[in-house]
């Protein structure tokens, strides 16, 4: 992760640029008025940018580590890695919108952070179909850990009951536990919150509002409260979601797979394929006609 | 064969067999043929290179050349390419001659900054040229 982390550097060395320049949906494509000449996809990202929206830069601590992500899936040419074995073709990272940070400290488990959130999740499209979700939390640089120390952290994440009483929103809220260890040269803590998410975001809600309580147990060997206290400094998470892009744009790992198992495949077992393909057309045929 | 093992003192002129040899070459390695190329571009060229984080630099590469007369299975073109070639040929010179364009495509990851600040990892298809074809 270290070296990951050294050679994002590379790519990080222009972030600067990023605050000074207008953004390229306020602009024509080319700097000419040829926009209708470039391909849909191209106009589909460039054009999304809504007249009198604010311009929202990204946190240089999240643009980091999706640099990184970036360079553990792609090649230096930008080619999707061939060695992946998951589905999915479109991550997306999150800052909350809003937050409301109350830190505080018990006597005996050390409280650490309790945290309101709202993310919005707007920009996930109908055809982008949620895998995994996991939240990101990233340690200040200060934190520095001696080679020993291990803390038992638990955290439990949930969507609060709604007051007003023009909420129409399920009674029940969900509540979420995880534990995990802090180690030393850790940067980045990530807990999958997938089945908290799941049920939200497969019932189109867009705007997430869940509350995060971090703890960390306290290590009675050690004298540790004041490193502790630098861990507080937890910065607020961001949401990480995995997603499947079922557009005709995206890529599709899946129907690569399959080319290249049949194109690796003797002419005997390539009928065998075929086969088992044609099967599973008349299956679906089958199956639709039993719909019908 | 008169050129070959002689001194070159003595032949002044080019051997017969080396022009032959030569003449030979444009058929087994012609030049100009249908084939890909490289072109290579920074998306701050695009003036995207505020919103497309990386990769930096894009070679979408691009298909450019001669097609052959008889286009064989070198190129998988379909038999209507040689159709097409003898109507130009043949019959009728406002028909085009085949055109040399991508028959295979290879994915691009980017990672884009959305308008709501969020940030974004897709992969997109099609996006680079890895085969050419004449069609």
């Amino acid at each position: 992760s270290q070296t990951l982390e050294d050679e994002a550097g590379t790519l990080t060395s222009g972030e600067g640029s990023l605050e000074a320049k207008p953004l390229p949906w306020d602009q024509p494509l080319d700097g000419e008025n040829s926009s209708g000449l470039l391909p849909p996809l191209l106009k589909v990202l460039a054009n999304r940018h809504l007249p009198g929206a604010p311009r929202l830069q990204p946190d240089s601590r999240a643009l980091r580590y999706m640099k990184r992500l970036y360079k553990a899936y792609a090649t230096k040419e930008g080619i999707p890695k061939s060695d992946r074995s998951h589905l999915y073709n479109t991550v997306r990272l999150f800052t909350p919108s809003a937050q409301h940070q109350q830190p505080s400290w018990g006597q005996v488990t050390g409280v650490l952070q309790s945290m309101d959130l709202l993310f919005n999740l707007d920009r996930i499209t109908a055809l982008e179909h949620l895998l995994k979700s996991v939240l990101l939390y990233s340690l200040k640089n200060s934190v520095s850990f001696s080679s020993t120390t291990k803390y038992m952290c638990h955290l439990v994440v949930k969507e609060p009951e709604c007051s007003s009483p023009f909420c129409f929103r399920s009674p029940q809220s969900f509540t979420f536990n995880s534990q995990f260890e802090f180690r030393k040269n850790h940067k980045w803590i990530e807990i999958d919150v997938t089945t908290l998410l799941q049920p939200l975001v497969a019932s189109n809600k867009r705007n997430i509002h869940i509350a995060v309580n971090f703890t960390c147990l306290k290590d009675q060997q050690n004298p540790v409260q004041d490193e502790l206290s630098d861990v507080a400094i937890l910065m607020s998470p961001s949401l990480l979601v995995y997603l499947n892009d079922t557009s005709t744009q995206a890529y599709h790992r899946w129907n690569s797979l399959r080319y290249k198992r049949r194109h690796h495949l003797s002419p005997d077992q390539r009928d065998l394929f075929l086969f088992s393909s044609e099967e599973e057309l008349t299956w679906g045929r089958k199956s639709s006609r039993h719909r019908r | 064969d008169k050129g070959i093992g002689e001194p070159k003192a003595k032949s002044p002129q080019m051997p017969i067999s080396y022009n032959l040899s030569e003449y030979f070459k444009q058929f087994l390695f012609p030049e100009n043929e249908c084939e890909l190329h490289d072109f290579k571009l920074s998306f701050s060229q695009l003036k995207w290179d505020n919103w497309i984080v990386a990769p930096q630099r894009y070679n979408p590469r691009y298909c450019k050349g001669d097609c052959p007369r008889i286009t064989g299975h070198r190129y998988g073109s379909p038999i209507h390419t040689m159709v097409q070639n003898i109507i130009y040929e043949k019959v009728d010179s406002s028909i085009p001659r085949p055109s040399c364009v991508p028959a295979k495509y290879s994915p691009l990851s980017v990672l884009t900054i959305e308008p709501d600040g969020s940030i974004a990892y897709k992969e997109y298809e099609d996006m680079i040229a890895t085969k050419c074809t004449c069609r």
